[in-house]
């Protein structure tokens, strides 16, 4: 572990009384090697090493903690502060339906969570709709009806239409068919792809949502940082879904998004059945990325 | 100018920058620039051009050769059916992958059978359906949570009585870290080689190239399980440079087949390495 690692290191530290730069050079190499390897930004990393570093400077040794257990510490506390304290709700809107928008790249899991926000939201007496908007993807629309089914909860779509109409469609449907929460799926883009790009855009000045969800993997290595920065210029969205966190993934991509674009983290997903879906809570994101 | 065996320090700086936003990796990223620096000790340049040229064939020399990268359709002499099983984490682009590859085969004249062994995830059947129909070729395929083993059978099964040349099984995503599902990929597997003794012949794993280090792990965990002979990497049309793939290579020895650039039939190149390592830099 980092700690262990730590230890080792700065087993020389003891009876050193004080953290100087030189006897922490060798530990500070040893977190970043450790945040690399975790998928954390590089530049992030870079930043972060600097915050940790003048944190340590002139801390004492106190003897009742190893001096690695203490940098630790100093890294963990940083960490968590950086994933955010504060628990992120949804913005649901005064006057319903509330419009939630998912977007993120290929594969990231889009559909998949806008059937487990669904079901969580209809666990806390909301009655959602599921609006089918990814009209490429072979089967997309099956992928999500199939999934409403399940959890019985209705699946808007129109197959004739392209995403914006059946976007713009949806919100009336909403309200005719007295559905209080809109989720829309929409298909997995690039964010250099600046058609797509501009669809979202579209369906956001179109439906003007109460909140966008920013879908991630929880694999995603050093562009997380591309992706996301991009995605937020174009639509400024409100969190960010981190997913397959089930795995054995350090995440490291919780800590780059939530620093460059600084916005919350609000669920994680953890498995592929629509119960599989968990708040965010930093303190066990930070002992993950640490490993 | 006389030949220097030096690299200057802000160079090796920025060459490690570029690797590590790549996504090669720390520990990969140290090795490489070692083995660049004892190259450049014993070769020397004289010219920027030359040490760039040192660089990228020392990169390209760390991939497993592609023994298919003339002839990526290339079947072995008196395989029939080759079969292939595609495997891989969730959403990586497997599906999507099948549709494309089972194209390819088929535009080269050969008989292809895709198996939809992907009994598990909503609409996976009716995804795959799609791409065998716009492919042109037949597809197997058994209800939702029916046993994937058993449509994988089918599939080899159907293919031999009708003397069909290629094979293409669909398994769903699954992460490495679930031994039941790494227990079922390995009944898959069996199923398959009970159907045709010298099946699978081919088991390519699919990476995101947007994926971090955990490609690492993914691979050495589904090499244990059912032995991978061949990657793919897909979304290499995105900003990801999918640099896990040297590690990741060199960890379970074995070459990268095809990368998918695209979301449509044709977006499926056969890998070079060559270009690979160009796009590294671009
Ligand atoms: N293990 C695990 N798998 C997940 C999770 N979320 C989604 N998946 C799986 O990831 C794969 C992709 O999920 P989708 O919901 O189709 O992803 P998507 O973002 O809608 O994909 P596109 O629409 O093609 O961009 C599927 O196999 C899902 O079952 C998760 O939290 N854990
Ligand atoms: N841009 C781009 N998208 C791709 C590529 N390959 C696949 N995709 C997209 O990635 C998403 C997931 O692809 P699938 O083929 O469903 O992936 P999968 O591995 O079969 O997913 P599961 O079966 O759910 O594990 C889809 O939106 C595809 O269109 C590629 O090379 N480039
Ligand atoms: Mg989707
Ligand atoms: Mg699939």
């Amino acid at each position: 572990t980092l700690t262990q690692k730590l230890d080792t290191v700065l087993h020389k530290l003891r009876g050193q009384g004080r953290i100087s730069e030189t006897n922490i050079a060798e530990s500070l190499r040893e977190v970043r090697l450790a945040l690399l390897d975790a998928d954390v930004n590089i530049q992030v990393v870079k930043d972060f090493i600097d915050t940790v570093q003048k944190k340590s400077l002139g801390q004492e040794v106190i003897t009742s903690l190893s001096p690695g257990q203490l940098i630790v510490k100093i890294i963990y506390d940083e960490l968590v502060k950086l994933l955010g304290t504060e628990k992120e709700e949804i913005q649901f809107s005064t006057t319903p339906p509330s419009i939630i928008m998912v977007v993120g790249l290929q594969g990231s899991g889009k559909t998949t969570f806008s059937g487990k926000l669904a079901n969580l939201l209809k666990s806390k007496g909301k009655n959602p709709l599921l609006v089918a908007a990814d009209t490429y993807r072979p089967a997309a629309i099956d992928q999500l009806e199939t999934l409403g089914k399940t959890i019985d909860v209705p699946v808007f779509t129109n197959r004739k239409e392209k995403p914006l109409s059946i976007a713009k469609q949806s919100i009336d449907h909403a309200r005719s068919t007295m559905r209080d929460v809109v989720i829309i799926d929409t298909a997995g883009r690039l964010a250099i792809d600046e058609e797509m790009m501009q669809e979202v855009e579209s369906i956001k000045k179109s439906v003007q949502p109460d909140e966008i969800l920013f879908v991630v993997d929880a694999m995603i290595g050093q562009d997380a940082v591309t992706t996301a920065k991009i995605f937020n210029e174009r639509i400024n969205f409100d969190g960010v879904v981190l997913t397959k966190l089930d795995g054995d993934t350090r995440g490291g991509a919780a800590l780059s998004i939530r620093s460059i674009v600084q916005k919350p983290i609000k669920f994680i997903g953890v498995g592929e059945k629509l119960d599989a879906l968990e708040l965010f809570y930093p303190e066990r994101m930070a002992s993950r990325i640490l490993g | 100018i006389s030949a220097t065996g030096k690299i200057d320090e802000n160079f090796l700086e920025q060459l490690e920058e570029i690797f590590i936003r790549a996504d090669v990796g720390a520990e990969a990223t140290q090795t490489i620039i070692e083995n660049i620096k004892k190259k450049v000790k014993e070769v020397r340049y004289e010219t920027q051009e030359e040490l760039q040229t040192i660089i990228r064939e020392q990169l390209a020399s760390i991939f497993v050769p592609n023994k298919y990268e003339e002839e990526p359709l290339t079947i072995p002499e008196g395989i029939k059916p080759y079969v292939i099983m595609v495997v891989g984490v969730n959403g990586a682009g497997k599906t999507t992958t099948i549709g494309k590859l089972a194209n390819r085969y088929k535009e080269a004249g050969k008989e292809v059978f895709i198996g939809a062994a992907d009994t598990f995830r909503a609409a996976a059947n009716e995804q795959l359906e799609v791409w065998a129909q716009r492919a042109g070729v037949k597809i197997i395929q058994q209800k939702q949570g029916s046993d994937p083993a058993a449509v994988a059978f089918d599939t080899v099964q159907s293919a031999q009585s009708k003397n069909a040349d290629v094979v293409i099984i669909d398994t769903a995503g699954r992460l490495h870290t679930k031994t039941h599902l790494m227990e079922e990929l390995k009944k898959i597997k069996r199923a398959i080689q009970k159907s045709h003794s010298t099946a699978p012949h081919e088991i390519l794993l699919v990476l995101d190239s947007t994926t971090g280090q955990n490609a690492l792990q993914q691979a050495k965990l589904f090499n244990e399980v059912v032995g991978v002979t061949g990657l793919i990497l897909t979304k290499l049309d995105g900003t990801a440079k999918g640099g896990i793939v040297f590690a990741v290579s060199r960890l379970i020895n074995v070459p990268v087949r095809y990368i998918g650039v695209g979301e449509q039939m044709d977006d499926l190149q056969p890998f070079n390495s060559k270009k690979f390592v160009e796009a590294l830099f671009s």
